[in-house]
């Protein structure tokens, strides 16, 4: 474990708590996608399977049982409980196009030929492209809630810190993870064009919404 | 490389 990673864990925690927080205490999922959060969903299912057969340590235990059940929860909220706030208008990614690709190349590339192995590789491929659904909302909407904002640099902050605990495990630990590193750059790229989006959009949009 | 099999990362 190293600072950035745990930075990192936390980051992403917060990401997650921030937007549980916000459906909950909004009772709404407005500008939220869902798609994304089934895809969130899915990822941390194929990715924790190891949770049952292999102990890493308490912390890892932990943070997986963590994430699993807040991001359960925040499904249910937005498929179950304020369904009826839920923007199917906006939210019409087909994450087919996202699925279908990231099993097909966790077949044709990864560590080891297991099915462990196989659905953490596709964890890893479907986690970097899980925020296009949400992505392609907001330039949808144009625009997107504060606390999105906040939900996103938060998502943001957590994949950037990644990639400097990989630099620190490559240089301290000689050790990294190709498969790893190449789906995380993917994503931070990702964010990075989100944030481009964002700022022009909700920067600009928010010129023309104030009172003139 | 240490060809750790298990992934500890979140």
């Amino acid at each position: 474990m190293n600072i950035f990673r745990l930075l990192g864990d936390i980051s992403h925690l917060l990401a997650i708590i921030i937007l549980l927080r916000k459906i909950w205490m909004s009772r709404s999922c407005a500008g939220i996608s869902g798609k994304s959060q089934l895809l969130f969903g899915l990822v941390y299912t194929t990715r924790y399977l190891d949770l049952i057969t292999s102990y890493i340590s308490l912390y890892n235990s932990v943070m997986k049982v963590v994430f699993l059940a807040a991001s359960y929860a925040t499904i249910y909220l937005m498929y179950v409980k304020f369904k009826a706030t839920y923007d199917h208008n906006h939210d019409t990614f087909r994450i087919e196009f996202l699925v279908v690709p990231a099993v097909a190349l966790a077949l044709l590339i990864n560590h080891d030929f297991q099915v462990v192995e196989i659905l953490w590789t596709f964890s890893i491929y479907l986690e970097s492209v899980a925020i296009l659904p949400q992505l392609f909302m907001v330039s949808k909407t144009g625009e997107a809630e504060s606390i999105t904002s906040h939900y996103l640099f938060a998502l943001g902050v957590y994949r950037g810190l990644y990639l400097l605990n990989w630099i620190y495990r490559f240089w301290a630990e000689d050790h990294y993870d190709l498969i790893a590193i190449v789906a995380g750059v993917v994503q931070t790229v990702l964010y990075c064009d989100f944030f481009y989006l964002y700022i022009t959009k909700v920067l600009r949009g928010k010129k023309l919404q104030l009172p003139a | 490389e240490i060809n750790t099999e298990e992934h500890d990362e979140l």
